[in-house]
């Protein structure tokens, strides 16, 4: 079981459709996979087509140990789900501080059997909160998504800088596995110009395959369904297909 | 003089390059504008061209007391600006909490001469985190830029309801004095449904003038520009220019 966080510090770069729809992928090849709603506007669940009312149990009942593993999950397109719920942000607000440890997720991933699932995807929020210093301390390697924007390029450094720093203090080596190009233009020069930076400081890891604009990942997400199930002939689904793929052979070999 | 917070618990839906390029706009008008930074990921800052040494004052100086406002501020285009600096993000993972009151900004901005400035705005980061409240509670209106993706509404309402409670709390009453649109393709369908929905339960906030996609605004904020600057005769720059005069409307009378 290899556990990958989503992680970019910067907003709206396309962390949470990419783990929805890596993740749906690699359900269609039949391994086990699991997602966790790491960011308390619970995007991902919501583009599951998973609402908790407010009295299901959802992810922080598992970090507090309230509930358990099988109580929480739900099930879709062959992805299990642990999802978050928008009821937490009214929480946030209402007690500062919902927990303020951040390995709470590490020990909570600990009870999970290491053959129930071949892949847990954990999806962050932006920003270098209690969420996602929780993800950054729970899991094997990071998935760096990318816009073509100035701004993400930062967010990429950053998180770079802050790896080093929580390696130290954690005693840890967590480092990038892939970055991925989101919401590419190629034909957009200021859009190439930001590939060709992080090609030459992150070529290693830069995956191959990159998606490009398209409406169907915002319409699929609004009808609660990965790409795969909204519009599978689709390009975005064959992106999010070959990016599986490599993943695939990063992670288990060729 | 009025305090204007750019806010959207939703990452990436343009509150930066909003509230810089309506400042920018403002200032051409001859009109008095600060910009205040409340983000440790310093894109403002940096789409201004302003990237603070580790040892030169910024924003966190101005809230901590350490530093005064003339000691920190900055003038680009005639905007004067109070940068915060990616320095901040290390700084937040080595002590959690760099202060941990929601009103420090607030007070700090007691003491700056009610004449001095037309409008001050503030940039806020995504989530609900300690940078975000400290802006809802020292501006007097919020600004909710907004971006065509389905995800962006859940931030909207987040936002709503995040701020009748904090209403309740600060005894304050906070409201939304504009929606802004910043990345409108009103021929994407679902890019139109979500602007109905918007328009449909905040009709009377919504700005008419929107901002369609624009490589020179990514381009601008590269160079440290606004796209004033960079590209007046631009579509980008004509839409920035509309929604400020329907802003200056709003806020100081027809
Ligand atoms: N290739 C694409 N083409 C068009 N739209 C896209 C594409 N990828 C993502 N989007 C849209 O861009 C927006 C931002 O994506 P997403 O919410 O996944 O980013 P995020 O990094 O998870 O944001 P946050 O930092 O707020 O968690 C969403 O509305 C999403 O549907
Ligand atoms: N109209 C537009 N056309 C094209 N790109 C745009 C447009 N408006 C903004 N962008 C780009 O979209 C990205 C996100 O915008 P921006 O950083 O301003 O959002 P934000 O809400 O401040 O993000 P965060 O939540 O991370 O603070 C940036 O790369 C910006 O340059
Ligand atoms: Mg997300
Ligand atoms: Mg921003």
């Amino acid at each position: 079981m290899i556990t990958l966080g989503f992680c970019n510090l910067k907003g709206g770069v396309g962390k949470t459709t990419a783990c929805q729809n890596i993740a749906a992928a690699l359900a269609r090849t039949g391994r086990k996979i699991a997602v966790i709603d790491m960011d308390p506007q619970s995007n991902l669940s919501a583009g599951f087509g998973v609402i908790p009312s407010p009295t299901d149990p959802q992810v922080f009942d598992l970090l507090s140990g309230g509930a358990s593993w099988n109580d929480i999950v739900r099930h879709k397109e062959g992805v299990d789900i642990i999802p978050s719920s928008l009821n937490l942000v009214m929480a946030e607000l209402n007690e500062t501080g919902l927990f303020d440890d951040d390995t709470v997720l590490r020990d909570a991933l600990k009870s999970i059997s290491p053959d129930k699932y071949d892949y847990v995807f954990l999806d962050s929020p932006p920003q270098l909160g209690i969420f996602t210093r929780n993800v950054l301390a729970a899991c094997d390697k990071i998935i760096v998504p990318m816009d073509g924007g100035f701004y993400s390029l930062f967010g990429l450094r950053l998180l770079e800088n802050s790896l080093s720093v929580l390696n130290d203090r954690l005693d840890n080596n967590l480092e990038i596995l892939g970055i991925l190009m989101t919401n590419y233009n190629p034909r957009v020069s200021i859009t190439r110009q930001i590939f060709d930076e992080v090609k030459k400081s992150f070529g290693d890891v830069l995956f191959e395959s990159y998606i490009t604009q398209s409406v169907g990942l915002i319409e699929a997400s609004s009808m609660g369904l990965s790409i795969f199930e909204y519009s599978p002939k689709s390009k975005a689904a064959q992106c999010y297909k070959e990016v599986a793929e490599e993943l695939i052979k990063r992670v288990e070999g060729e």
